[in-house]
Order: structure tokens, then C-alpha cells, then sequence
């Protein structure tokens, strides 16, 4: 799981059996406390609630939902949750209904209303791209397993000043041998912070920040029968490749590594002109080994949103 | 690409949970992923009664464990750069 926080945002990815929506309440509170931002709803109908620049809640079906805590077992719970908290969301199932991959996101209104200073430009360029992979090739899925020893507090204490960390160590040489740490080709040299962690006895997750303000992150689970990873970003690619780089080439990177029989895809944006936009929406035979199932767009207020379903031949 | 000078230049790490931490019973991978905008961008949050501009990285690292103890995940590590802090997290 993983939390990226910047001055005016934050994304927050959590597997599991987390529960996410449960930080909210208090997450409004300190902003409000120690902030001072107030992001209460000014109309009076929505009295209570909160209406800050946007919110977007997203998920995979889950493989387990009865397994899940509370309000996380249901989406229409989430949603109600969501609701009630937030004013002007939508909901969205996207994909197909009676198949146990679809997609699902809540996403609310833009606050156009906020009140802030005319030399507040905002960023068109903004753009997220995420892949969500399944039935991982288990050869592929191995390399993220490790053997070390879970150790007791008291072990973990006695260590504390003589060894690596063994996990984070670990985390290293995953990303290094699965060139995980090569997704971008970064012809500009921009600044590049990397920060992994392998679990015992298997699983994998890691940060890395590009030009100090763009992420990439990942997250695996190798277990076969529900072996699962998934790939977010918000590098802008054709920036820090110098233009030598698409997002198609991104993708087979990633695919390169995990091998899945099943993936979909998700890339948000702002405008329709969006170049990697326009290439995904014809992406067809540049996936070498996937056929392309189903695709589906989204307009939705001031974003762009193209999800696209492949399976493996 | 990743250097060995990665390894040590956390703003925070957590040893002890990093060697104690156990994912025998992880099961479900598909993650809940939740973006909050408070802000368009960076240049549009209010300054205060002094000039001066808190932001959400001016929120101590104490209240985020706080606030991802609801989320019911501990802080393994962070790396924090100009623009950006990133946690990675348990689970």
C-alpha cells in the first residue's frame, strides 16, 4: 500500500483488507484543525458535508468481498458512505456487469466555486494511467516471493543497530532485477527517488518519484489461484522521455514483467487531444499477445477517461 | 535508475516493523485507491493572516500514522523530495 502526499493532494492505494474511506473523517478534521482550509459545502442542502476540488474513490471487483470489513464489502456501501460525506458525486460501474473484472469509481463534481486567487493556473496536463493485471505467469510472479526470516520484536530490537533492512534490501533487488526501475526512459535525467519493500514470505510494493513531483508506484501479490499487480503513474511520459517514449511503450514494459492472462487498463486526463489519449483509444495490435475486449469512454465534468479490458492469447 | 544511495536517504523508516511484519494471510490484491484534490494546484492555497502557507506536507508524519491507523496501515518508510512526500505502507 502506498500514500503520496503533496501541498494541495493526496492518492492513497491501499490492498487488503483496509479500510480506506474509515480515514476521512479525521483526515477533514486536522486539515481543518491545522490547515485552516475549509472545505465544508456552503449551500445549505448539503450542510455537513465536504466539497473540496475533487474526489475520486476506485476499485477493481474485488476476488473476496465478503472478506472484506464493513462497508468495503459492498460498493453501494461505499457509495452511501461516500455520499454522505461528499456533495455531488457520481457513480460508475464500467466494464462488464456480469463478469467478475469490472471496474468501479466514484468521482465528484469539480468545486469551481472555491475561492481562489486569479493567478492560480491549473495543470491541463495532469494525466494518471493504471494497470490492473490477474493471473500473473508464475514464473513471472516467483521473482517477487522472498525467504527471509519473519523476525520477533525482540529479535528485530537485538538487531536493530547491526543489520540491513532486510526487507527494504530485498525490496531493491526486485525492482533492480525486474527492471522495474527502467518503466520511463528518463533521457531528460530528471531527479529519480526510489523506495521498496519486499514482504515475507512474498509480495511486493514500491515508490518511485521522477522530477520530485510525478509517481510511479506498484503493487504485487504473487499467490497463484489470486496473483494480482498493479501499476499507477502519473508520469508525464513524453516529458521525461524527451518525446523517445509513448504510453504504449510503457504498458508492455509493465506487461513484460508480470505476464497477465487478464488486465484492464484506466487513463484519466483532462482533454481529448491528450496525445497518449489518442494512441490508447486506437491501441490494438501494439500489445503484442492481448486481444482487446472492451473499451469504454467517459466524459466526465473536466476529465477524460478511457478504460480498456485485454486478454492474453 | 536506482542506486544503492536509495537505501539510505528515508526521511522515515520503521526497522522494527519492517523485520516483524508478516504477510502469511494476504489475500486480496485488488487495491482501494482514494485521490483527494483539496486544491487545483499548489499556487492556489490560501496563505494565512501572516503571509505564510501551510500545506498538507506542513501536517506532521505523527498525524498521518494516526490517520492510517483507521485505514488499519502502518508506515513501513518515506521518501520525501522537493514537491513530494511518499509513504510506503503495510498490507
Amino acid at each position: 500500500s502506498s500514500l503520496f502526499v503533496c501541498d494541495h493532494k493526496i492518492t492513497l492505494k491501499t490492498c487488503g483488507t483496509t479500510t480506506t474511506l474509515f480515514c476521512l473523517e479525521e483526515l477533514f478534521r486536522i486539515v481543518e484543525e491545522e490547515l485552516g482550509w475549509d472545505m465544508r459545502a456552503k449551500k445549505e442542502e448539503n450542510v455537513g458535508k465536504y466539497h473540496p476540488h475533487k474526489v475520486f474513490y476506485s476499485r477493481r471487483c474485488f476476488m473476496f468481498p465478503l472478506k472484506q470489513r464493513s462497508i468495503h464489502k459492498r460498493w453501494s456501501d461505499e457509495i452511501e458512505y461516500l455520499n454522505k460525506f461528499f456533495c455531488y458525486g457520481s457513480s460508475y460501474l464500467v466494464g462488464r456487469s456480469d463478469q467478475s473484472n469490472h471496474w468501479n469509481l466514484y468521482v465528484t463534481e469539480t468545486n469551481k466555486n472555491m475561492n481562489i486567487t486569479d493567478d492560480c493556473g491549473e495543470d491541463d496536463e495532469d494525466e494518471t494511467l493504471e494497470i490492473l493485471m490477474t493471473e500473473l505467469d508464475q514464473t513471472c510472479a516467483q521473482q517477487f516471493s522472498c525467504k527471509r526470516e519473519v523476525k520477533t520484536v525482540e529479535q528485530s530490537q537485538q538487531d536493530e543497530n547491526t543489520s540491513e533492512d532486510e526487507g527494504h534490501l530485498s525490496g531493491y533487488k526486485m525492482t533492480n532485477a525486474t527492471r522495474l526501475d527502467r518503466v520511463y526512459n528518463n533521457e531528460k535525467n530528471v531527479s529519480f527517488h526510489h523506495d521498496a519493500f519486499a514482504f515475507t514470505p512474498c509480495g511486493y510494493s514500491s515508490n518511485i518519484i521522477m522530477d520530485e513531483e510525478y509517481y510511479y508506484t506498484l503493487h504485487v501479490t504473487p499467490e497463484k489461484g489470486w496473483s494480482y499487480a498493479s501499476f499507477e503513474s502519473n508520469v508525464p511520459v513524453r516529458h521525461v522521455s524527451n518525446n523517445k517514449q509513448d504510453n504504449i511503450s510503457v504498458i508492455n514494459h509493465v506487461l513484460s514483467v508480470f505476464q497477465p492472462r487478464d488486465l484492464c487498463i484506466t487513463f484519466f486526463c483532462k482533454s481529448m487531444d491528450n496525445e497518449s489519449f489518442k494512441k490508447l483509444m486506437k491501441t490494438s495490435g501494439e500489445i503484442p499477445n492481448y486481444t482487446k475486449k472492451d473499451r469504454i469512454i467517459y466524459d466526465l465534468d473536466d476529465y477524460h477517461l478511457l478504460y480498456i479490458r485485454f486478454e492474453r492469447n | 535508475t536506482v542506486t544503492i544511495q536509495e537505501l539510505t536517504n528515508h526521511s522515515y523508516i520503521d526497522h522494527e516493523l519492517s523485520a516483524t511484519l508478516d504477510s502469511t494471510e494476504a489475500f486480496e490484491g485488488p487495491e482501494k485507491l482514494l485521490e483527494i484534490w483539496f486544491f487545483p494546484h499548489r499556487h492556489c492555497i490560501p496563505k494565512d493572516e501572516n503571509g505564510d502557507m501551510k500545506t498538507l506536507r506542513s501536517i506532521a508524519v505523527e498525524k498521518w500514522v494516526a490517520i492510517l491507523k483507521l485505514v488499519k496501515c502502518e508506515v513501513l518508510s518515506i521518501k520525501s523530495t522537493e514537491k513530494m512526500d511518499a509513504f510506503l505502507l503495510s498490507e
